[in-house]
């Protein structure tokens, strides 16, 4: 655990609670991809199943107890939110805009994860499938967000604090690659992708959101 | 050793 990677998990914490905050404050979800949420609930389940594996055997620090509490928050919010998108406030969302289609992305992501892993077993497969599928499951936000061309200020707050945090974990995996010697190429790759198809967004951001401009795609 | 042992990352 360095700073790095604790700023990196507490900006994602932070993205989760804008959206919550933008749902419920708006009482809508417009401008959000149920799409995309749909892929990061996937994208949580299948890389946290360890959960369900016995703890017994594991030698209890404190960094295996975070990890459990933040995989609770992150499965429980993410299912949270479906469920404000496809119930309580459904009328607000239009399927309309949200047309990206996520069966490609399954299917290379588990053709990918099959071909090139570390393992070749189901709880491996199933983990570097969720590296994979994280690291493009932005895309229908993003093009929802190309689609309507404009999007409420806490709406990019939350897309910037969700792209920003996989960047911060670049810093992280440079810093365990000198003092640890870590290597993990699947997340690196990943990783550098994931912050990669942010870059047109982050611009914009910085172009239009942090000098008090509404994020309108130029 | 278990997944979670091995990817101590979130």
């Amino acid at each position: 655990m360095n700073v790095f990677r604790i700023s990196a998990d507490l900006l994602h914490l932070l993205s989760i609670f804008i959206l919550l905050l933008k749902m419920q404050k708006t009482r809508s979800v417009a401008g959000i991809s149920f799409k995309t949420q749909l892929l990061y609930t996937i994208v949580f389940i299948a890389r946290y199943l360890d959960l369900f594996e016995s703890h017994a055997e594991k030698s209890f620090e404190l960094v295996t107890l975070y990890n459990i509490v933040m995989k609770i928050i992150f499965i429980s919010s993410s299912v949270y939110t479906l469920y404000l998108m496809k119930k309580k406030f459904r009328a607000t969302y239009d399927p309309n805009t949200d047309t990206f289609r996520i069966e490609y992305l399954l299917a290379l992501c588990l053709f990918l994860a099959l071909m090139f892993n570390y393992r070749f077993t189901v709880m491996e497969v199933l983990w570097t499938f969720s590296i994979y599928l994280e690291a493009v499951a932005i895309l229908p936000q993003l093009f929802m967000l190309s689609r309507t061309g404009e999007a409420e200020t806490i709406t990019t707050h939350y897309l910037f604090a969700l792209g920003f945090y996989r960047a911060i974990y670049l810093l992280n995996w440079i810093w365990r690659f000198h003092m640890e010697d870590y290597v993990d190429w699947i997340v690196w790759i990943s990783g550098a992708v994931q912050t990669a198809l942010y870059s047109d967004f982050f611009y914009i951001y910085y172009k239009k959101v942090l000098h008090g401009e509404k994020f309108v795609l130029p | 050793t278990s997944t979670g042992d091995k990817h101590d990352e979130l």
